[in-house]
């Protein structure tokens, strides 16, 4: 038990702070943030917590609850993201995951999404931000129906209109 | 491996039978409020068989499309649109890394009891399950879906959350 | 005490159901939806519940929270504003409040909160979406000045830019 | 009555003294995630007297602005940079409906302790609520702040809620 707690924590750990960055970084802030996890016990972590600690560009050590709810956001998506890459899923499924994110972070989890999706990482990702979806290879809408009282659903590849 | 399409039949907001999809690597799903997104979203959850706890309704009868401008109007409804409305149910079909199609279907009944096919054979939920665990779809985890609003709790949940969830996908 | 609380409750239980139409209607839907107030302790309501139900324009009666998450903030604002015309302060704060709401439903409260802020009632409205913003005669613009680690402020006057 | 404008001195992320106005009737506060745009409504909760259970941070003294890359490097930075910066305000300039402006202020030290101000005198608690309260603005029922991430709980709220916001206000 042990051994099989510490090879997911550590293989999480690691990439932590590269998913942080890679979603954080910016023209201002090449270097981007920092995060990590801590262990709060070590003889048997599996029983005790795990924090986890995120760091936004220039912002000082302060903890999770004083970050703002965009910072708090990106913090929470790159945790995700993080946690996903140790025995990953065939896929993700997100509902509106960027309520809080001003359009440069959407445009950062839009591109971050776009690179890691591939044939063995599938991602739906419900929005309502053009930033966001604008960036999508098929879009699938939903509308209601009035007249029959029921959702309906049309399909658009957005493929096909890439440069 | 990757869900190519969505059947749903009857399913919350879904009136009859319809067809979602292709799936591409990354989708979007659009629309405006009340459309049904997050209906979607739930469908997908109810076919891997999340525990209905986790789901916006507690009873899993309610996720049986309902008509009709009135609470507990279906009296007044005709009895053969009752009978072909008193069940609902979700089928993903989903392609395995080697090419293989499988189809998962969970439909539920107006008692509120569910059924499990794998490529139309009845099974029983714990092979279900396991099929989805050799895909990775590990359902007790559940750190593959994130529900409207629940975002932000990711990063602020207490430590022993975290822990929990690393546990399971371990 | 029974009289203070039943003033209140009367007011504002006259007031929920135009409140949450004048938020609902559109040009598919002119009537907009329905909403209203029930007590469950008729003796003594203030030692019991009050019940709030809102229903959309079209949508069967189902509890508030089969409402998506845009019906239910578009139902959560018609019950503030509601509550807020009995012995109305000042002023009203609010905080990304349309977080969960597209484009259509934006536009609803941005109308609404131009046509009942006056000088008797000032709104102070924190929001990400250009929807919204543009429809005030002022904006706050808030930047972080990464020099001298610090929050700074610019203010905008739109009123000189309408047509 | 209406704001009119606000005076932050070292409140949060705003280092030094700032003047935030004017506002209108209808006023939006915009910019970048981080910018410090819900730190001014705390801003305005706290010179009005928000409980800090309430507010973000537990500790009052969370509020005075702290600069420097690092926890508790304040003993690297030099000994008069600490003394401007060991207490915050925040003062509310304020117009009553007939015209005259009273200013609402109160600080914390780095101690935690408040001390509250009307016109630039000293007053008491209750004194500085009562004026509030004679503007109809009721910091028990809060009615008029909606925190962010808040606005969808208040019409999932407990019956029980509703009642006490409404015997609050009443
Ligand atoms: N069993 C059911 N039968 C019919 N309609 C249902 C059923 N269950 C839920 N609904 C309807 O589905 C709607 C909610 O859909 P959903 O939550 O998917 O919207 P959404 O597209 O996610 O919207 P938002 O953008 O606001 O989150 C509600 O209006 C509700 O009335
Ligand atoms: N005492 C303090 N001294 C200096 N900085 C502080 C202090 N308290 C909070 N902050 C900073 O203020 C920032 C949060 O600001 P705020 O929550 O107002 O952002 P926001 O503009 O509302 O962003 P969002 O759009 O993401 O909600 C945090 O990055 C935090 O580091
Ligand atoms: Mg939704
Ligand atoms: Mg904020």
């Amino acid at each position: 038990r042990y051994n099989l707690f510490m090879d997911a924590y550590n293989h999480i750990s690691e990439k932590i702070d590269q998913v942080y960055k890679d979603l954080t970084k910016s023209a201002n802030h090449p270097l981007g943030g920092t995060a990590y996890l801590s262990l709060e016990d070590n003889e048997e972590p599996y029983l005790e917590g795990i924090r986890y600690h995120a760091m936004p560009p220039m912002k000082r050590f302060r903890d999770m609850e004083q970050l703002s709810g965009g910072e708090k956001t990106m913090a929470a998506l790159a945790l995700l993201f993080a946690i996903h890459s140790y025995h990953p899923s065939p896929f993700f499924v997100l509902d509106e995951v960027d309520a809080a994110l001003d359009n440069a972070n959407v445009s950062k989890i839009a591109t971050y999404i776009r690179e890691h999706s591939n044939d063995k990482f599938q991602f739906i990702v419900i929005s309502l931000k053009s930033m966001l979806y604008q960036k999508a290879e098929s879009l699938v809408g939903i509308y209601r129906d009035q007249e029959i009282n029921s959702s309906r659903v049309l399909t658009l590849s957005l493929d096909q209109y890439e440069d | 491996g990757r869900i190519i399409r969505l059947e749903l039949d009857n399913f919350k907001s879904y009136k009859g039978h319809q067809v979602i999809g292709p799936f591409h690597n990354f989708s979007c799903v659009i629309g405006p409020n009340g459309a049904g997104k997050s209906n979607l979203m739930d469908a997908i959850s109810f076919v891997l068989g999340v525990n209905s706890m986790q789901l916006r309704s507690q009873n899993l009868k309610d996720f049986i499309y309902r008509g009709g401008a009135m609470h507990d109007d279906q009296e007044a409804e005709g009895l053969s649109q009752r009978e072909t409305r008193r069940k609902a149910h979700v089928k993903i079909v989903y392609q395995e890394d080697g090419g293989r199609e499988i189809h998962f279907l969970r439909s539920v009944n107006s008692r509120g009891q569910s059924e499990y096919k794998i490529n139309d054979k009845v099974v029983l939920w714990t092979a279900y399950n396991a099929a989805l665990e050799k895909e990775n779809i590990l359902i007790r985890a559940r750190n593959f879906l994130v529900f409207q609003g629940d975002v932000e709790h990711v990063a602020s949940q207490s430590p022993k959350d975290l822990t929990l969830l690393i546990e399971h996908i371990s």
